[in-house]
């Protein structure tokens, strides 16, 4: 890096953690798992 | 001290003192040959004259005054030759520069001089290698970049199904929907213990 | 004009030739070949005649031969140009200094600047392919942030409606 343009470096030293957004929707995926169970069991009560 | 006539010599391909020298013992050599090939044609000569008293000897003798002579004059004229042409035809003048040398006009570079253009040059080879993996690292997270987004629009569309299923069904907006349900449901206890109030 | 180095060559070989060749004169050959002379003087004449001739043959000779072999003809005209060239030039030329490692210094100066271009030229055009690169790596970043934000923000209108259903269900058990 020290060879490196500072913005090219600057690039490469933010790169995101993909592999951390890809976990992260793993939660979302369940979460929302979760609310459709709620909406059964509320459509069913409504039922 | 000779003078070596290196530059000559890079030009002619040859020392020019080298070059005198060859001619000098080459014309020697012939000097020498003619005159065996004289004395021989005179002793054949006389072998004509059985009678005559010249010996071989004299003629020898004869031979080797002339050869001593024209020697010597040899040498002479072929120094004064070689002085001629070591110093007006197989010399440079000191302010020629031969043409494969020009490069020493144009760059006079001194030691640090060609260092620090060297040290130039692999401080933007180092540049180059370091822009080259920065290059294969931006690309590669490029790559990653489109797996990413394949995914996450994935999940988008994902809620973009469940919605519109929940569209198809009548339901554009649960939560609307709920709280109007409440807001009914609600409605609906107050009026219940109207009833119930009244009726007692 | 003054006269070429071959010329002056030429001129320097025949008059070389002539004064030798004075000076083994007839009357020196006779004078050592007295004895022979005396008895044979047409002889000698036509011997040293011969003598002579082939003298002037063999020299002759071995002067174009050397000419030949250094292509000294070709070499002298280049050699002339070459000075004609440098006629303005007052002060003494550059000369090998005899250290390899010093002469070979401005010989290799070209290549080197031309190497320096050379790595200029090719490192900016990375730097600039680079430059068109990382602004897609940015704007794919901003693209990936902004699908995190949309599915957070699905994920949050999904996240109120169980809370309204909540609300209902226990209005509905009260």
């Amino acid at each position: 890096p020290t060879y490196l343009q500072t913005s090219q470096a600057r690039v490469l030293s933010t790169k995101p953690n993909y592999q951390q957004i890809l976990d992260e929707q793993g939660p979302v995926l369940r979460c929302l798992e979760l609310v459709l169970d709620e909406l059964q069991q509320t459509l069913k009560l409504l039922q | 001290s000779v003078n070596p006539m290196a530059y000559e010599a890079q030009f002619f391909g040859f020392t020019p003192q080298t070059c005198m020298l060859r001619i000098y013992i080459a014309f020697q050599d012939y000097l020498f040959e003619v005159m065996l090939v004289v004395e021989s044609v005179i002793l054949k000569k006389l072998d004509g004259f059985p009678g005559c008293k010249i010996s071989p000897l004299q003629i020898r003798k004869s031979t080797e005054k002339f050869l001593l002579f024209m020697k010597e004059h040899l040498d002479k004229l072929f120094s004064k030759m070689e002085e001629v042409l070591l110093q007006l035809v197989l010399n440079i003048p000191k302010n020629v520069l031969l043409p494969e040398d020009k490069v020493h006009e144009q760059y006079p570079y001194s030691k640090e001089q060609l260092e620090a253009l060297q040290d130039e040059i692999h401080q933007l080879q180092k540049q180059y290698r370091a822009e080259a993996s920065a290059g294969q690292a931006l690309r590669a997270e490029l790559e990653e970049q489109k797996a990413v987004q394949a995914e996450l629009e994935k999940i988008l569309q994902w809620f973009d199904g469940l919605e519109n299923t929940c569209r198809e069904h009548g339901t554009g907006n649960f939560k609307e929907s709920f709280a109007f349900l409440t807001q009914n449901a609600k409605r609906l206890q107050d009026v219940l213990k109207d009833v119930e109030e009244k009726s007692k | 004009a003054a006269p070429g180095r071959a010329q002056m060559f030429a001129t320097v070989v025949d008059t070389f030739l002539e004064k030798l060749v004075a000076a083994g004169s007839y009357q020196r050959f006779a004078n050592c070949y007295r004895c022979f002379y005396k008895l044979q003087p047409e002889m000698t004449r036509s011997i040293y005649d011969q003598f002579i001739s082939q003298l002037q043959a063999s020299i002759k000779e071995e002067i174009q031969e050397v000419k030949n072999e250094g292509n000294l003809e070709t070499v002298f005209n280049s050699l002339d140009k070459i000075v004609e060239e440098a006629k303005n030039r007052e002060e003494p030329a550059w000369r090998p200094s005899g250290i390899p490692e010093e002469d070979i210094r401005s010989a290799m100066v070209p290549y080197l600047l031309k190497h320096r271009s050379y790595l200029q030229k090719i490192l900016k055009e990375k730097e600039e392919e680079n430059r068109k690169v990382a602004e897609s790596v940015l704007a794919g970043r901003d693209r990936i942030a902004e699908l995190q934000q949309q599915i957070q923000a699905r994920k949050h209108a999904w996240q109120a409606i169980s809370k309204e259903q909540r609300e209902l269900v226990m209005t509905f058990k009260e």
